[in-house]
């Protein structure tokens, strides 16, 4: 374990808090007998938050954690396993089966087929990988697809006239700790021997230059001090 | 020693 790695863990799971924050956010404010400004404008705008993304990622990480119980790496590893595997899947579960939080769910906006993003990254996993074994497989498509998995998001906010902060604080946390995994993998290939892993590198980079035009308007959205606005 | 694999990551 590297700083660069427990960053990027840590900035991966402030991006998940912050998700189901939000989502708090929504049920409680929904529950006030009177809607206040704040919860009048949360339930009507739509959440800014892609179903589509978050059901990806459920399967990005029920792929990769397969070894969670034949595995065992250490405390932290099951740990955090078992805490993106159920954020991911409750959260799944709230924009799809919550009766209010659902209402905040722009499904007409939302639209991006994920299926298009699925199957080419499965071919991609059984035509390249280390192994060609069921679960090496389904590892390396959750590489592929984690790294595209962004994607209904991002199209989601160019729809969405205003971001909100707690969606860009979302999706910027979630660019990060990508970010900061591509140090632990210099920092590695420098400190350990034999540590190359051609597939989860190029994933990664190709993952974090998928941010790249959203760190952009991010920063200089924070440069200016003007609303998150990327362009259509 | 097993060669480090990048398994040990999340």
């Amino acid at each position: 374990m590297n700083i660069f790695r427990l960053a990027g863990d840590m900035t991966h799971l402030m991006s998940v808090l912050v998700l189901l924050l939000k989502i708090h956010t929504i049920k409680s404010c929904a529950g006030k007998s009177y809607p206040c400004s704040l919860c009048f404008i949360l339930l009507e705008s739509s959440s800014g938050i892609s179903l589509k993304t978050q059901e990806l990622y459920a399967l990005v990480f029920a792929t990769r954690y397969l070894d969670i119980f034949t595995d065992f790496i250490s405390v932290y590893n099951t740990i955090m396993k078992l805490i993106f595997l159920g954020s991911s899947f409750s959260i799944v579960w709230y924009i799809r089966r919550h009766k209010i939080v659902r209402r905040s769910y722009d499904k007409d906006q939302d639209t991006f087929r994920h299926f298009f993003l699925v199957l080419p990254c499965l071919l991609l996993a059984l035509i390249i990988n280390e192994k060609f074994t069921f679960k090496e497989v389904l590892w390396t498509f959750s590489l592929y697809l984690e790294a595209v998995a962004i994607l209904p998001q991002l199209i989601l906010l160019q729809r969405t006239r205003n971001i909100d902060n707690l969606t860009g604080q979302y999706v910027f946390l979630l660019g990060a700790y990508r970010a900061l995994y591509i140090l632990n993998w210099i920092y590695r290939y420098f400190t350990e021997p034999h540590y190359v892993h051609w597939i989860t590198w190029i994933s990664g980079l190709v993952q974090t230059l998928l941010y790249a035009d959203f760190f952009y308007y991010y920063f200089s959205s924070l440069k200016n001090n003007v609303k998150l606005k990327l362009p259509a | 020693k097993k060669a480090s694999s990048s398994k040990d990551e999340l």
